[in-house]
């Protein structure tokens, strides 16, 4: 059974697409073959960012790993019961489809509430939310009390995870890992990545998820788009730009696979 | 009749809210009253943003501007024509309460494809579009040539702006201005910048927006959540931390407002 990987955020702009074509790429030279679903169908910046890579591949011969891609479609049904319904029969068909070849499967989920990020984060043996360091995107897991910085209740997104974790109880699969990595870090400003740490251990104790230290905010995570690269990529690109961020993004990178505890993975 | 300005973005996280609150600032420090609508149902970070600042007003009685709230709901009708007729009426019903003692409307739109978010940029006499110095986030305004980054062809987001410019055309209203603002741009790096930078200019003669320099990447922009504050609100609340970062921030929210050419608007 292919361990499920789902990166999901109701925030926007949190990173998860950026994080799902970097965890593919190491999953992929640790020897894995991944599987892929884009959520976001409208957006597809993780399809897109593949596609570029398969163009990257034609035209230049380079030998890269590409992982196989799965792609849903929304029902067209007028009743949102039959919608659902339809929609609920090609997400299992979907996973089913990529467990035959695949040891990994990666979904990467809209900014957005769906009924695919729905099912996403019930079918999740690891849920990785990504976020910036920020109190806006922090708003989104739970509210704080504006004058004590105490946490008061959990927010639409926790509320949804919680919802997904019942599903996933009530069909008897063990319980998920929800780990939430902190993206985009700034290197000045201790003072608010305090803030927000202090929040998230607070919070992590109610409500169940456990936090990585996870990317700095690093142009090199964002400059290869067009491309379909990954700084993971650049050894068998023959470019070996090797400046000190790309070698803490390359450890960041490192860091957060092993901190993840993910089956067959050795970093 | 009251100004009206959209912040429009499907893609998620490129600063739709973080604008809004220092759009709103701004006017009112010139005196405006300012109508708001936050047209992300779910997630509300504006709305949150602004609950926090009356909040703060509360319990320290300090002065400071509040805009004038109107909140929509979805409409709950199955069929979606229904649907439809409800949220045209009840937009219509908001823009014209917030008519009756605003000069300025400020609507801050969801980071996902709403009908509301599209009846908005139909409305705009100002379209807002800020964006992350990516070509991730370019890439929801159009496809590049990945081998030559030549532009192919629009969008998702560019074909909604279309759409809406049509329907505004059809309802004989004047043109909309466009106007992509760039943000949180780094510091270093200025490859991807010109990449960006560049990829912009050649689309913006295309599909008829102008590019005005935006906001760096500073954590001023987002660290007052919690107090409901700005930077701009910091000379009121005694607190004079003139620090070279805020200096710029507060340098880089006076060009924002110049460069909009705003009606009774001088900074
Ligand atoms: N660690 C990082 N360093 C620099 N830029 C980053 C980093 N992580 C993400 N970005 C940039 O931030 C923006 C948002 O990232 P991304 O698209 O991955 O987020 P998302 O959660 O998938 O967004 P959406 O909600 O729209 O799906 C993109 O422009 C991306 O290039
Ligand atoms: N110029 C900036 N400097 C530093 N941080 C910023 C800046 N602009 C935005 N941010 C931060 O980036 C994140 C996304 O910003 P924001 O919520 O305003 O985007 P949005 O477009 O409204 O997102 P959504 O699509 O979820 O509505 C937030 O954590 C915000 O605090
Ligand atoms: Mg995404
Ligand atoms: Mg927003």
């Amino acid at each position: 059974m292919a361990h499920i990987i789902v990166l999901g955020n109701e925030k926007g702009g949190s990173g998860k697409s950026t994080t799902s074509m970097h965890l593919f790429a190491a999953l992929a030279r640790c020897g894995h073959q991944v599987g892929v679903i884009d959520l976001d169908l409208r957006q597809k910046s993780f399809f897109r960012y593949l596609e570029n890579r398969e163009a990257f591949i034609n035209r230049t011969g380079t030998k890269l790993p590409m992982p196989v891609r799965h792609v849903l479609e929304y029902s067209t049904f007028d009743s949102v019961a039959a919608a659902q319904a339809e929609e609920e029969a090609r997400f299992s068909v979907a996973l089913n489809r990529l467990d035959e070849t695949c040891s990994y499967i990666l979904i990467d989920c809209p900014g957005s509430h769906t009924r695919y990020a729905q099912m996403a984060h019930a079918a999740a043996d690891t849920l990785i939310t990504p976020m910036n360091d920020s109190l806006i995107d922090f708003d989104l897991l739970a509210r704080l009390n504006p004058e004590t910085g105490k946490v008061l209740g959990p927010s639409v997104y926790a509320e949804m995870v919680w919802k997904a974790r019942q599903l996933r109880a009530t069909a008897g699969l063990k319980p998920v890992d929800w780990v939430v990595l902190r993206n985009r870090i700034a290197t000045l400003n201790a003072r608010n990545k305090r803030r927000v740490g202090s929040a998230l251990t607070e919070l992590s104790k109610r409500i169940g998820f456990r936090v990585i230290p996870g990317f700095g905010e690093r142009v090199v995570f964002r400059e290869m788009f067009l491309s379909g690269l990954t700084l993971l990529d650049l050894k068998d690109t023959g470019d070996i730009s090797l400046n000190i961020s790309n070698l803490a993004a390359r450890q960041e990178v490192r860091e957060v696979v092993k901190s993840l505890n993910l089956p067959d993975v050795s970093i």
